[in-house]
């Protein structure tokens, strides 16, 4: 499973995007954070060829919100084989925009002095959800009416044995707000709030049944093509 | 908080969402 941050923010385990085997030798393990509002993109590159790596850059294809390297890729000395460094690199959301499928795919070039090489990953939504999405109340009230029932999403989440306190300083780590909560008939509703780099607001019900482990989420926002994406970052979050 | 009709309203969507 994956390790807090300081702000309490999830990151995932390093995975490996890009195998030697497909890379002439350059192995590239990463994942991505975000804390205090700043996105990286940790790296692991490993040399597992037999000469010596160097003039290594990096650029992203256009994708959904604009992710773009705010840094050259600095390997500050050649890698010789066997050797593996760590780099963390800063994105900004400022980059060209190109809806992808599915919407948190990113496609990566890499170079070094032997080859040009391209992977995909996926990243966890939450990296995009801003420091300030906490909806003032009277406009989530007012939000949640506007839009219209076609755009409300339900999803489970399942074998989440958190109670309604846990969930929501859990989700709040990762800039998910709760705005109000409430118990009605035994069960708690927490209603919930998130804003994407891009502007777009996402509210939530989240359903929460004592002794029950299955989560009820609902989701409603003006660009519902995010919905599924939003859902599998609260799985993510809880269950880690 | 200060009373200003918000946590009623939020009560009556909780309510309307439960026994629709």
């Amino acid at each position: 499973s994956g390790v807090g941050t300081l702000s309490g923010s999830y990151v995932a385990p390093k995975t490996v995007w890009l195998p030697a085997m497909k890379a002439k030798g350059l192995e590239i393990s990463g994942t991505f954070t975000r804390q205090g509002g700043t996105i990286s993109m940790d790296l692991q590159l490993t040399n597992k060829a037999l000469q010596v790596m160097t003039d290594f850059a990096i650029q992203f294809n256009r994708n959904s919100f604009g992710l773009a390297p705010a840094a050259p890729l600095q390997v500050h000395a050649p890698l010789s084989p066997n050797q593996t460094v760590e780099i963390s690199l800063p994105l900004n959301t400022v980059g060209s925009v190109m809806k992808m499928e599915p919407l948190n795919n990113l496609q990566v070039a890499v170079k070094n002095n032997i080859d040009v090489f391209y992977f995909s990953t996926l990243y966890p939504l939450h990296i995009v959800f801003v420091e300030d999405g906490k909806m003032e109340r009277q406009l989530f009230l007012a939000t949640w009416k506007d839009i219209p029932n076609e755009n409300e999403a339900q999803f489970q989440i399942r074998d989440c044995p958190l109670n309604a306190d846990a969930v929501s300083s859990r989700l709040q780590g990762s800039n998910i707000f709760t705005v109000a909560k409430r118990n009605v008939e035994g069960q708690d509703m927490l209603y919930q709030s998130l804003k994407l780099t891009n502007g777009i607001w996402v509210l939530a019900e989240l359903r929460i049944q004592p002794g029950n482990p299955n989560l009820t989420l609902s989701l409603k926002c003006r660009a519902p093509e995010v919905s599924q994406q939003v859902f599998q970052t609260y799985e993510t979050i809880l269950k880690n | 908080e200060l009373d200003d009709g918000l946590d009623e309203a939020f009560s009556r969507l909780a309510q309307s969402r439960t026994n629709p």
